[in-house]
This record gives structure tokens, C-alpha cells and sequence, in this order.
């Protein structure tokens, strides 16, 4: 564990009780994408199955406990408790476009062919463009509510924070992580268009509109 | 020494 992971955890952690806030006090899950939300379900349930048969830390079963029972909370409020809130009309992005492409990179780029380690690929690969029907519906709706906008810093700045931390691994464990590395550093890249309206915008108090 | 497969990361 070094800062950088720390930091970017954290923010992980931050980015959900953002996203969790939101929804609670707005009543309402308008602007985020179902799909997105699902998406990460999928991510968390695939990547920490090795609950099961893998110990690392108490930090790290903590963390993946949590992260499975948050998205799974929030994808029911978004399912059940505010689903009037919520428009399927503009969250229109085609899944399957993530999931066949992540599938089929899972069974090429693996450290081992057995079902744990593809599924650990394939989460890494979806955890990457996860956030693209969120992205989508941004880009379609032109506009976002400011608190929105927190979260998805807020998870961009933890993917963004692991850059660093796996330089600092390389460096002081000559440890290096190929396919979670390559993912990382376009999952980053998904959001350096957002990141540029959050911080030329949001940050100086406008609200976050895109240009028409 | 390169061990990627490590899976300590969240």
C-alpha cells in the first residue's frame, strides 16, 4: 500500500457516498446512468469473487465487500425506490458493445485461462469503459446537476491516482501489472474531456453545460 | 520478481 493507491481508494470510497448523497437528497437518480451503475455491479462481482479463496488484507476484504454492497444498493434505489426518477429514454448506450469486446479481450489477455483469472481480466477490461453510458448520457444531455459532476471526478481522480501508484510499484517492488496498467491508462483517458469541463467550469463555480 | 498476477489491488 502506498499513497497513491490510498489516496485513490479514498476517493473511490468518496466518489460512491457522493453519488450515494445525491440520490438521497435530491430524491431523485435523474442523470445517472442505470447502465453505468449495472456495469459496475457486474465489475465488483467479477473482480472480488476471490473473497472467496484469497486473503490480502482486512483493509482489502473491507474494501471489496463494501464495493459490492454499495453498487448493488444503489443500482436497487435506482431499480425501486426512485425509479420514477429515472429516464431509460436518454440512458440508450448499447451494453453489449462493452460486454462482447471485454469478454472476448478477457480470454486473450489473461495471466492464467482459468475461470477466476478470465473473469478477473474481463472485470478490469469492463471496469475501463464502465463509465462510457454515463459519458453518453452526459454528452446527450448536454448538462449536469454540480454534485453529479463531484462524483464523476471523483471517480475519475481514484483510476487517475493508481497511474502514479503503479510507477511508484515498478519502482520500489519492480512489480508491473500489464493488463490492469493498459486499462487503467484508457479508463483515465475516458474521462480527459470531462475532467477538462469539470476544472475549466465546475471548479469556478459555473454550472457544467457542454458546448451545444 | 515480477509477479502480475498478485491481485492485491482493489
Amino acid at each position: 500500500m502506498n499513497f497513491f493507491r490510498l489516496l485513490g481508494d479514498l476517493s473511490h470510497l468518496a466518489s460512491i457516498f457522493i453519488l450515494l448523497h445525491k440520490i438521497q437528497t435530491t430524491r431523485s437518480c435523474r442523470g445517472i446512468s442505470f447502465k453505468t451503475q449495472a456495469l459496475y455491479v457486474a465489475v465488483f462481482v467479477t473482480r472480488y469473487l476471490d473473497l472467496f479463496f484469497r486473503y490480502v488484507s482486512l483493509y482489502n476484504s473491507v474494501m471489496k465487500l463494501f464495493f459490492i454492497a454499495s453498487s448493488c444498493y444503489i443500482l436497487y434505489l435506482m431499480k425501486y425506490k426512485y425509479r420514477p426518477t429515472h429516464d431509460p429514454s436518454i440512458d440508450t448506450f448499447r451494453i453489449e458493445y462493452l460486454l462482447g469486446p471485454c469478454f472476448v479481450l478477457s480470454l486473450i489477455f489473461n495471466y492464467k485461462f482459468s475461470f477466476s483469472e478470465i473473469l478477473w481480466s474481463f472485470s478490469i477490461f469492463l471496469e475501463a469503459v464502465a463509465i462510457l453510458p454515463q459519458l453518453f448520457m452526459l454528452q446527450r444531455t448536454g448538462e449536469a446537476e454540480t454534485i453529479t459532476t463531484h462524483y464523476l471526478a471523483a471517480l475519475g481522480v481514484y483510476r487517475a491516482l493508481y497511474i502514479p501508484n503503479w510507477i511508484y510499484r515498478y519502482f520500489t517492488e519492480g512489480l508491473v501489472d500489464p493488463i490492469a496498467v493498459t486499462a487503467g491508462i484508457v479508463q483515465t483517458g475516458l474521462y480527459l474531456d470531462f475532467f477538462y469541463v469539470y476544472f475549466t467550469k465546475v471548479l469556478q463555480g459555473q454550472k457544467f453545460e457542454l458546448p451545444a | 520478481q515480477v509477479s502480475p498476477s498478485n491481485h492485491d489491488e482493489l
